[in-house]
């Protein structure tokens, strides 16, 4: 996945 | 957003607020451990270096800033407050936990998905996040007696990390290109930290009696 999908959890 | 990751979220959320209720209302914070604590406000500090650089949505800005302001008011409380910090048992709460963090920084810097600042702090915070909670199980096994709230209170963030393995599976199975190791190893590890309490605390409610952890 993208980095902005791999940070998209908290 | 699938329910899973939403009822992680939420079960999250919740044993903050339990912490924040008995610590706001009851003004004692016995039985909880301040190291744990400082690892947790830590973890979201690197975690959310993104915070204003990278928008996903509103949903994950507002939970970001309550688990940020969360955290640091716990600590501040535990350790400042004139009355809550005179409940923390310091003498059960004796871990070193700063040395947890060498371990995490290390294998952040080798083992991360990008060599950059930014992601080997994320990296770091989310290995911190796997052993955050150890200085407070140690804690739980030395006082033996635990009261509601503070049994609650583990019993929801244990309940969190088992929803999130749920909805790693469920994006597994859904979204394409959907593999993240360190997280899952990460996650799994956490999770399994609280199997032992999990373990007491279902066998305390089926048969109604105080949560007790054995010797």
């Amino acid at each position: 996945g993208t980095e902005a999908e791999a940070h998209d959890e908290l | 957003m699938n329910i899973f990751r939403l009822a992680g979220d939420m079960t999250h959320l919740a044993s903050v607020l339990v912490l924040l209720l008995k610590i706001h209302t009851i003004k004692s914070c016995a039985g909880i451990s301040l190291k744990t604590q400082e690892l947790f406000a830590i973890v979201f500090l690197t975690r959310y270096l993104d915070l204003f650089t990278n928008f996903i949505s509103i949903y994950n800005t507002i939970m970001k800033l309550i688990f940020l302001g969360s955290s640091f008011s716990i600590v501040w409380y535990i350790r400042r407050h004139r009355v809550v910090r005179r409940s923390y048992d310091k003498d059960q709460d004796t871990f070193r936990h700063f040395f947890l963090m060498w371990p995490c920084l290390i294998l952040a810097i080798f083992i991360n998905e990008k060599f950059t600042l930014k992601e080997v702090m994320w990296t770091f915070s989310i290995y911190l996040e796997a052993i955050a909670i150890l200085p407070q199980l140690v804690m739980l096994q030395r006082t033996r007696n635990i009261d509601n709230l503070t049994g609650q209170y583990i019993f929801l963030l244990g309940a969190y990390r088992a929803f999130y393995i749920l909805n790693w599976i469920y994006r597994y199975f859904t979204e394409e290109h959907y593999v993240h190791w360190i997280t899952w190893v990460a996650g799994v590890i956490q999770t399994l930290l609280y199997g032992d309490f999990f373990y007491y605390y279902f066998q305390s409610w089926k048969n109604n009696v105080k949560l007790e952890l054995p010797a």
